[in-house]
């Protein structure tokens, strides 16, 4: 639903049915902790609030804020819409922790009505956003630009590297706060100017299919987002590269294609700023186990979303596992090198 | 005043919802029209 902010109009980004990293954060003295989602295409935090009356809360942990000694009740309302339903919550401010940094007077939002039952089946309580203020809901400083008005960071600079390798001893990924990790890129980080200060977004020079420059051919907008999933752009175009692909739409209306073809399918290239971004039929194609099918889904979406009469691509974490991104607040520049 | 936060991965709500068999219900009964529409009456106004 867009809105009207700040006299322009946005649309945040609020469908976490793809969404597959979360870390721990606390709240509150003594610490009460949550796993939250960190996505750079919003800017609120959020939690349940133990006054959650929905079913979806009864399945996470939800703060209380009586059980708080550095609560600060605020008592205005918010509301987020996101992909397939709508929260409904109340402001309110206390410490944050994430990692080693402790960041008082945090507003953030409680949750008292998650409708959806989406949020049944998370893993994740809430979302932490990492983008600009004009996109947040709740009044007040994000997350991260507290973080930099406290001179908590020592470079308003936060890094992703996000792996599609896991396993017990190491983790899938790492927010870097304050820096950039050097051993988890190699060679340059090529910088990437931000357009429009609202999601992390860049210019996009062309889409190219195994060389051939076929989308975007003028230049477009895009936005890097952790929260997302895929790799999402306008329907028609995506309609499109998903038949140059050979992917067919399944009964979900998610694009699947025939595993046995994946060494054949094209290259698929991003042109950022001049570099070229490649990525491979193995690197866009998500296989997931169906019992004992294994089944290779695309991992691009149709989304239609419209800034500055631009339509939007979205670079989420189908393109975020192959490349390090380095969000620079400083100097509203993203970075991006091979992770 | 640098910190590294590890991230888990885990599987995504419609992987798991598609792995049980209600990915299509669910799909079928959530689309953001639908429960607009079942919970408009709960909204503030405006």
């Amino acid at each position: 639903t867009p809105s009207l902010r700040l006299g322009r109009i946005s649309e945040r980004i609020y469908n976490f049915m793809d969404a597959q990293f979360y870390g721990e954060i606390s709240l509150g003295t003594p610490e009460q902790n949550f796993s939250v989602i960190f996505d750079t295409g919003s800017a609120d935090l959020w939690v349940p609030s133990s006054y959650c009356v929905s079913e979806a809360c009864a399945n996470h942990r939800c703060f209380k804020a009586f059980k708080s000694t550095s609560f600060i009740h605020d008592g205005r309302r918010f509301g987020i819409h996101y992909g397939s339903g709508h929260l409904l919550g109340t402001m309110a401010r206390d410490t944050l922790k994430i990692g080693g940094l402790t960041i008082p007077n945090q507003e953030f939002g409680e949750s008292v009505y998650e409708p959806s039952e989406a949020f049944l089946s998370a893993k994740f309580d809430g979302v932490l956003g990492l983008a600009y203020q004009s996109l947040a809901e709740i009044l007040g400083s994000p997350v991260f630009d507290n973080m930099i008005e406290q001179k908590i960071v020592d470079q308003p600079v936060f890094s992703f590297y996000l792996s599609r390798k896991s396993s017990h001893t190491r983790p899938a990924g790492e927010l870097l706060l304050g820096g950039t990790n050097e051993a988890l890129y190699i060679g340059p980080i090529k910088w990437h100017p931000v357009t429009a200060k609202g999601y992390w977004q860049i210019r996009m020079d062309s889409v190219a299919v195994q060389g051939v420059s076929l989308f975007c051919p003028v230049g477009c907008e895009a936005i890097v987002d952790t929260g997302t999933s895929l790799i999402a752009g306008p329907t028609s175009d995506i309609v499109r590269l998903q038949q140059l692909i050979g992917a067919t739409p399944s009964h979900f209306g998610e694009f699947v294609v025939d595993c046995a073809r994946l060494s054949s399918l094209p290259q698929v290239t991003f042109v950022l700023n001049g570099t070229e971004y490649t990525l491979t039929s193995e690197q866009y194609i998500r296989k997931e186990r169906l019992g004992k099918n294994e089944i290779c889904f695309s991992g691009f979406q149709a989304v239609d979303i419209i800034s500055s009469k631009e339509p939007l691509w979205i670079l989420g974490d189908v393109f975020l596992t192959e490349y390090y991104s380095i969000f620079d607040k400083e100097h509203d520049q993203v970075g991006l090198a091979r992770a | 005043a640098l910190v590294s936060v590890p991230l888990r991965r885990t599987r995504s709500i419609r992987t798991r919802l598609r792995a049980d068999g209600l990915l299509n219900e669910f799909l079928k009964d959530h689309t953001p029209d639908m429960i607009s529409r079942r919970y408009a009456q709960c909204f503030p106004s405006g």
